[in-house]
């Protein structure tokens, strides 16, 4: 049993360092895709496209576009949920998707 | 006996190490192909229409949206420098990301849930570099 | 009381990321406890 389970655990360890590179080139991938001018660009999506993820569609949407590193914290008061948002690299967007 | 019981030990914790990055892989997999779908899409649709649509009518990644029922009271304080805000619900609600909006959007194709179309399932390959194509198919 | 506090800000981060938050609001539905208190209808929704 010994030499076996030698065996099966350098294949594993193997098939570990396999996965962290793919993952590694991978979210590099993606960066580059996220930052790049022309996608940037065109990395958007309509009011329309929104109002069609939620169920039911008649629901308030609200919009959150903040800076990296935004701090949000969601906490349970007395009544109801207070959430606050803070932004240490620049103001923060927020706005309501039109019901039409 | 001691020293098979070690392996063994190191072995399922490899097991479960793998099965973890696995699943980030293909999250961000998914993450790519849901993303240069969407920019396929608006280059489509503005190549159709010939022109861009009007600043302030889209929006931009990334962002997050908050949905809550229609009747839902909502008390909204801003700082000055829109910084700061802070907001009271007094009813429930959901948060979700760009990349949940873009999954339920379909821009990526169905393969979060195992219901990608063979035809789906060509357009994800090739949205991939080479070396990927094993993990989507 | 409890609170969840997380980084935004960054696109594609980790799936999960909302996923307690979303459970944590969904567990206290604060509407079904203010109809049961017979509280006071919503007052008239205010815009951002």
């Amino acid at each position: 049993r010994f030499p076996a389970l030698q065996r099966e655990v350098s294949e594993l360890t193997e098939a570990e360092e396999k996965l962290d590179e793919l993952i590694n080139k991978c979210s590099l991938q993606l960066r580059l895709l996220t930052e790049d001018t022309h996608n940037k660009k065109l990395g958007y999506v309509r009011c329309q496209d929104l109002r069609n993820t939620v169920n039911p569609p008649d629901q308030i949407i609200m919009v959150i576009r903040a800076p990296p590193e935004t701090q949000m914290q969601v906490s349970e008061p007395s009544e109801g949920y207070q959430i606050s948002l803070k932004s240490s690299k620049g103001p923060i967007d927020v706005f309501l998707c039109p019901e039409d | 006996a001691q020293e098979c019981r070690n392996l063994e030990l190191e072995k399922q914790k490899r097991l479960e190490r793998i099965r973890q990055k696995r699943a980030q892989l293909e999250e961000l997999i998914l993450q790519q192909i849901a993303f240069k779908n969407l920019v396929q899409r608006n280059q489509a649709s503005e190549a159709l229409s010939q022109s861009t649509p009007p600043p302030g009518s889209v929006i931009q990644l990334p962002f997050i949206i908050l949905n809550t029922d229609v009747r839902t009271v909502i008390d909204c304080s801003i700082s000055s420098d829109k910084c700061e805000y802070l907001f009271n619900f007094d009813n429930t609600f959901e948060i979700h990301d760009d990349v949940e909006i873009l999954k339920r959007m379909g821009m990526s194709l169905g393969l979060e849930n195992g219901t990608c179309s063979p035809e789906n399932l060509s357009v994800a390959t090739s949205l991939v570099p080479k070396s990927l194509e094993a993990y989507v198919t | 009381r409890s609170r969840i506090l997380i980084s935004i800000g960054e696109s594609f981060g980790s799936a999960d990321k909302f996923q307690k938050i979303n459970e944590m609001v969904s567990s206290t539905d604060w509407s079904l406890k203010r109809r049961l208190d017979g509280g006071s209808a919503p007052k008239p929704l205010k815009r951002l």
